[in-house]
């Protein structure tokens, strides 16, 4: 890992928040 | 080596020895991911940012996610106490985040939180100033600076008109907020070295 954001998963998290990923939604 | 990851953001800070790195780190990332799925939901209720092509959208918000992030939470830096209260509900002394291995980092926070707290901002200033931050045109890997920076503009225009406007005897508190944004770019540099310092081989 090159950088901080990817040590991280903040990119797939974003992505995922991006696209209203319901899935990982509580409700 | 122990693994202690003092952020506040950790639901779970201290030292876990029956926890393998891997464990440790992934308990690390359930803690977070509330607080950047908020960022995200806060960018895009930020006029404009929706329209800006989807790879600079995941660009601006993995390069400024902690320094929102710090904006944000700047109020659970008890500069007075000397104390950081985690989003746990856990309050620690400076004294006892330094032995977690929180040096440096921790110093210029609450250095940060302090000048920012100074200045009293409302929620309404806080979040525009939160705007601006985000939607910064000189991140790294950038495909369209100038619809980015077109934005930027026009948040800073207003950030300026809703600061004037609160305290119009002041002139000198917007040119103070501004100059807030070069701090937490330091900051995110020593944060990205210290997470880096974590880094899973």
């Amino acid at each position: 890992f090159s950088d901080p954001a990817s040590n991280l998963g903040l990119e797939d998290i974003i992505r995922k928040a991006l696209m209203g990923n319901l899935e990982e939604r509580p409700e | 080596k122990d693994i202690v990851l003092a952020c506040p953001m950790n639901m779970c800070p201290q030292d876990e020895p029956n926890k393998t790195p891997q464990e440790i780190w992934e308990d690390f990332s359930l803690s977070f991911t509330p607080a950047v799925r908020e960022v995200v939901e806060f960018a895009k209720h930020i006029p404009g940012f929706s329209a800006l092509s989807e790879n600079d959208q995941v660009t601006l918000l993995k390069a400024g996610t902690f320094e929102v992030l710090m904006v944000r939470f700047a109020s659970l830096f008890n500069v007075k106490e000397q104390t950081v209260t985690f989003i746990s509900g856990a309050t620690y002394s400076l004294e006892a985040l330094k032995g977690m291995g929180m040096g440096g980092l921790l110093d210029t926070m609450f250095e940060f939180s302090e000048k920012l707290n100074s200045l009293e901002l409302t929620a309404e200033e806080l979040g525009l100033f939160t705007a601006v931050v985000l939607v910064s045109a000189d991140r790294s890997g950038i495909e369209n600076i100038n619809s980015v920076d077109l934005l930027q503009e026009s948040l800073i225009r207003a950030l300026r008109a809703l600061v004037s406007k609160s305290d119009p005897c002041d002139a000198s508190r917007f040119t103070k907020l501004l100059l807030k944004m070069p701090d937490l770019r330091t900051l995110n540099n020593m944060h990205s070295e210290k997470l880096l310092s974590f880094r899973i081989d």
